[in-house]
């Protein structure tokens, strides 16, 4: 009976409605783990009240705007995989980079705060495990800066700052970090990073000391100093590439960290999450899978899904549906897209355990949609991922519904276009 | 490609073991 109680409970949620809608409180609440842990960074929301980038009051995002953009840095991830990699990387001589290469920026919602240089200059940067360069503007922006919180570094006021020569190996190995080939200005390499919603930086490659915490410090490591920036970044000072690519930050401190990184993002505008590099403190219920390496995109976490269940339920979906396109990860894409087949399955059983609750419009790319208004609490299935090697993650609530307002609460899934992506 | 996006990380505790080429879920590891 105990076990029967426990798997019902796992079985579905009960929300209270008002806990999707909170009023955010003026104060922060600060993740304990990322106080107390080596190696540990505070990670906040973009336009959350905690963050060091927005006014005192969070601003409530546009929804629409953010799910447009979530969509545009999906359509440039899928147009990466699909590339073939002989027409990859072109000698770019100039800054006008060619807008389909590249992963558009997205929404990117998580921050967190480094020191660079000595002395050390305090700047938040985006985390993004789907893509490898780190890169903050630098004055004296030779070609253009979007306006950004923090004052611009400044490389000439840094003891530890060095250019990268041309013919170095790092410059080099731009190409599978950036899609582009560095290029030479007076035997400076030069990067170029575009992200497909005419986001780009192009810059110097150079040498600089990152401050993480005051006990980890790290000199020489490589990122681009942008000169020429612009695009959707209003506000942050740039990107820490955490892909598997060997210029990603993960990879330039592996004798330390060991490329192991974890983070928990912040479960709302108004507390902060962490980002923890090194095994310090991870969870003892952590289950693992497999990273399978997407041929087309090297530098992804790529993840093999082989089932869904609700409601403790498995779907009836042929594996193949999920092994011929393959799966990845990453903390820039916000809404979970999957191939069109498990999508419509996964739509069809949860609309089936929320009969109770009338339908209403669909909202961008979310079509599967309920008016709460008039409920004060809702119960909706469990949704679990099977990965390959067994692990089966159950999804908390937040991972479920997408709220948009009571009248419009939609399931947080979307499908592909079409079966191969 | 599937992608998991961080709507559904929001609740997980996710940890990437480059070295060990594997990534982990701990879905009360944020708590």
């Amino acid at each position: 009976a105990h076990e029967e109680k426990e798997r019902r409970e796992i079985d579905s949620h009960t929300i209270q409605l008002s806990s999707l809608f909170p009023s955010s409180p003026s104060s922060c609440v600060l993740s304990s783990r990322a106080s107390s842990t080596k190696s540990s960074l505070h990670v906040t929301h973009r336009h959350g009240t905690c963050s060091r980038l927005s006014s005192s009051k969070a601003t409530s995002p546009d929804h629409t705007e953010i799910l447009r953009l979530d969509q545009a840095r999906v359509n440039s991830i899928h147009s990466k995989l699909s590339k073939k990699l002989t027409d990859r990387v072109r000698q770019s001589q100039s800054t006008d980079l060619p807008a389909k290469d590249g992963s558009t920026f997205g929404t990117g919602n998580y921050v967190v705060t480094v020191g660079l240089g000595s002395p050390k200059h305090d700047l938040s940067l985006i985390f993004d495990t789907g893509s490898d360069l780190t890169w903050t503007q630098c004055q004296p922006c030779v070609r253009t800066c979007y306006s950004q919180k923090e004052p611009i570094f400044n490389p000439s006021s840094s003891s530890s700052y060095y250019n990268v020569s041309c013919s170095s190996a790092a410059c080099s190995s731009l190409s599978t970090a950036t899609g582009h080939a560095g290029s030479c200005s007076a035997s400076n390499c030069v990067y170029g990073i575009q992200y497909g919603d005419q986001s780009f930086s192009v810059g110097f490659l150079a040498k600089e000391k990152f401050t993480l915490t005051s006990s980890d410090v790290f000199d020489g490591v490589y990122f681009g100093c942008g000169e020429n920036n612009q695009g959707l970044f209003t506000g942050v000072a740039g990107l820490l590439g955490l892909g598997r690519d060997k210029l990603s930050f993960p990879s330039q401190t592996a004798s330390t960290y060991n490329k192991i990184f974890s983070y928990c993002l912040p479960s709302s505008a108004s507390s902060t999450g962490h980002l923890t590099f090194g095994s310090a403190g991870i969870s003892r219920s952590v289950k693992f899978t497999p990273i399978s390496t997407i041929t087309e995109g090297t530098s992804f976490y790529g993840l093999d899904i082989v089932g869904i269940t609700v409601d403790g339920q498995k779907l009836s979906i042929p594996p193949t549906v999920f092994s011929t396109p393959g799966a990845l990860i990453d903390s820039g894409t916000v809404i979970t897209r999957l191939p069109p087949k498990a999508y419509a399955a996964l739509r069809s059983a949860f609309k089936a355990k929320m009969s109770k609750y009338p339908s209403t419009a669909a909202v961008s790319i979310l079509d599967t949609c309920f008016d709460l208004s008039k409920f004060k609490t809702v119960t909706i299935p469990a949704v679990a991922f099977t990965f390959s090697g067994g692990a089966v993650v159950e999804l908390g609530s937040k991972g479920i519904l997408y709220p948009f307002k009571m009248s419009q609460v939609c399931l947080a899934f979307a499908g592909n276009s079409d079966d191969n992506n | 490609a599937a992608i998991f996006g961080n709507v559904q990380q929001q609740t997980l505790e996710v940890v990437y073991d480059g070295a060990g080429g594997r990534v982990g879920f701990a879905p009360n590891g944020c708590s």
